[in-house]
């Protein structure tokens, strides 16, 4: 299985349509500070089922979605869409938050529980213990981080 | 089941002990469990060096040493992508042209994203996006670089 | 006293609005006391963002909001020296310039030591001190470069 | 009052003796990771009455006793001086620590307690919370810190 395209709406600093396409071989996202590198990892964490405010660096759920800036107003839905392949199918993730507090999950356009994702992926080491994304000042994190977390690491591995 | 666990330890093991040789040019680290807290000690040494603890090694070390058991858990199941937000900050250019020459074998298993900074490590995409705010608060996606090989 | 603590507050508070301004080109920032935790609240905004919280800053914004505050804290009373270790890591190119402007300044006040491994930050060093362990184990004092201008 | 000189002899991976001379402007240290850079750093914290295990990165205090390599013995001292000039006079520093646990503070060569350190410095800014040094990686402590520890910043400065 493979990522093949990213698309994010309303996502924090991401208030229009937005989508990123990965071919085969290394990706690199560059750009000044603040502009919105970071919040792209954001998505993909969120889009997976993360629940916790400290991971996505927000206070309440409601901060992922764009809040506005100095032309723009806010918005009142952020989604997240993640694109997978492999030899014989595409695979479409997607996450919904609107700001009244309803969240919704969607597998291959179908509407399902946080659950049905978390067993989709169960085995190809993305979970919410995932060892397949580091997020920004974290990549000493597997030397400083307790032995029982680290065997949670392998757990997703095996 | 615990003999799933312990097969997948000795695999990762090996793959560790593989990927900090060759990141720390010769180095030794080995993955052990540990019964009194049920969990996974790790251990790295770079070459020449004595190591009493984990803690004496320094920014970089400490990076390159995490860097190892991620390669190490990608070579034993390899994930459908894998996203390193500036890994690439407290190594010297020596060091990353090491991990960067690894991150090539290893993207023919997943699909790698890298978030930088750094000029070595854009050289070696095959693809570049640059994110701008030049309106006030509004990321954008302004170019695409496509490397020719 | 409180009236010395308030006083020296209000100082080290002017210098960090300006050093705010500065740093994020026209950002806005502020010390605050707050009496139910009898502590310092801290706050910055680049210019034309509207942040609610500090935590929605960014990795590079909160280390330049870090180095406004330390740059307040030099101005309002020079220590004898000041060592910064990597912080220009997650800076960009353009960040780090106005830092580095910014210390040329503080320089004449406090004798700044920088550890880094940034082409811009030795440019900018009058003096450059090369550490190495050529033999395994034991730091050296490689080379001095002494800048001539 | 400006730092002038720095001399360490046997503290952690700096076995011989070294010495650092400090001219006006701005002094860079560079080199390859491990090479001893933060050890530079950690001489200065030791030195000037730093007994926190974590904050110097050992587990004991005999750690900062360099403990030997392929090619060299371990030691039974550590020693690091720092020197200082201001408009009048010189003064000089020293921390020095035996493997037996000894340890010893001198201010101008003549054996002090740590309190007449602490006194010495009073008022510039240099004490256990000074602001005046960053450790590596902690450049966002400021803003991640508790308004307590940033209240205790301020007085440090007044
Ligand atoms: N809900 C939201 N609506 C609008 N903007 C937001 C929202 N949440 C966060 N932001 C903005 O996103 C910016 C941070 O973006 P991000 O952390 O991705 O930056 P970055 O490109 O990773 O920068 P650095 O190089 O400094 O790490 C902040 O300036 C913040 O104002
Ligand atoms: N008591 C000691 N005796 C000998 N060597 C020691 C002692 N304590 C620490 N070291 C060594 O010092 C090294 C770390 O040095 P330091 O943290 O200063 O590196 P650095 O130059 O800052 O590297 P980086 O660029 O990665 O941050 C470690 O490899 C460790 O082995
Ligand atoms: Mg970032
Ligand atoms: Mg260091």
């Amino acid at each position: 299985m493979r990522l093949v395209k990213l698309e994010l709406l309303g996502f924090k600093s991401f208030c229009d349509r937005t989508v990123f396409h990965f071919s085969e071989g290394i990706t690199s996202i560059v750009g000044p500070n603040g502009c919105g590198k970071s919040n792209i990892i954001d998505a993909i964490v969120w889009a997976l089922g993360e629940r916790g405010t400290k991971a996505l660096r927000i206070k309440e759920m409601e901060d992922v979605i764009f809040h506005g800036s100095n032309g723009r107003k806010g918005l009142n839905i952020a989604e997240v869409t993640i694109f997978l392949v492999d030899d014989k199918n595409e695979y479409s993730i997607r996450r919904r938050l609107f700001r009244d507090g309803t969240n919704e999950y969607f597998l291959n356009g179908k509407s399902v529980r946080l659950k049905d994702i978390q067993d989709f992926f169960l085995g190809t080491g993305i979970g919410l213990n995932t060892y397949a994304i580091i997020e920004q000042g974290r990549i000493e994190s597997f030397v400083q981080m307790k032995p029982q977390e680290r065997k949670i690491l392998i757990e997703e591995a095996g | 089941s615990r003999d799933v666990f312990f097969e997948t330890l000795d695999r990762v093991n090996d793959y560790y002990k593989k990927f900090i040789n060759k990141l720390f040019q010769g180095g030794e680290g080995y993955l052990k469990y540990n019964p009194d807290t049920d969990g996974i000690e790790m251990f790295a040494q770079p070459s020449g060096k004595k190591i009493i603890r984990m803690e004496m090694l320094s920014g970089g070390e400490k990076a390159l040493a995490s860097v190892a058991l991620l390669f190490a858990l990608i070579e034993a199941n390899p994930p459908p992508f894998c996203f390193m937000d500036e890994v690439d900050g407290p190594l010297d250019d020596a060091n990353l042209m090491y991990v960067l020459e690894t991150i090539k074998d290893l993207s023919k298993k997943t699909q790698v994203i890298f978030i930088t900074h750094n000029r070595l490590t854009m050289e070696v995409s095959g693809t570049i996006y640059g994110i701008t705010m030049e309106e006030d608060g509004v990321s954008k996606v302004v170019s695409v670089r496509l490397a020719s090989f």
